[in-house]
């Protein structure tokens, strides 16, 4: 298993 | 309680050493479901040469979210290459479920080197075909 990426990383506040 | 909906996707590239997508371009599959009354509308997105140059090298692949009824959905995933005899080979699984909202992507960067791919020895390619296996699991509320 493994960890995924996003092509589209959000802003975390 | 929660519900688990598991269905798969498979999708066949022909040609694909012949495709024109340069590094951070993209090839899309058309969009599935779970079934015929499923709101949730995915596809399968593909980098043949990388997102950027980080996996230059690699294939990249991700699991698009395009429509759905909700704020978001919770999705484990699991993307294979199907060979000749149609088994799956070179699967990579999520760790987790991620989460989704509209527009969304989850994968895998370097899915699978470029070159071992095109290494005929290797029987990842019959005809020149990539046959893209995809398994996703929506876990929801029951």
């Amino acid at each position: 298993k493994r960890k995924a990426d996003t092509t589209t990383p959000s802003a975390n506040f | 309680h929660i519900k688990v909906a598991k269905f798969s996707y498979v999708w066949t590239i022909n040609n694909f050493s012949y495709t024109r997508e340069e590094m951070g371009e993209v090839l899309k599959s058309s969009t599935f479901s779970a079934g015929a009354n499923d709101k949730l509308k995915w596809c399968l997105r593909v980098n043949p040469k990388g997102l950027d140059d980080e996996s230059k090298d690699y294939l990249s692949l991700y699991l698009f979210l395009v429509s759905c009824n909700k704020n978001e959905v919770r999705a484990r995933f699991k993307f294979s290459i199907l060979n000749a005899k149609r088994e799956e080979t070179r699967a990579m699984e999520s760790q987790r479920a991620y989460r989704f909202v509209q527009g969304k992507d989850w994968g895998f960067k370097k899915f699978i080197r470029r070159d071992f791919l095109m290494e005929e020895v290797n029987g990842l390619l019959p005809d020149d075909k990539l046959t893209l296996f995809c398994e996703v699991s929506v876990i929801s509320d029951s």
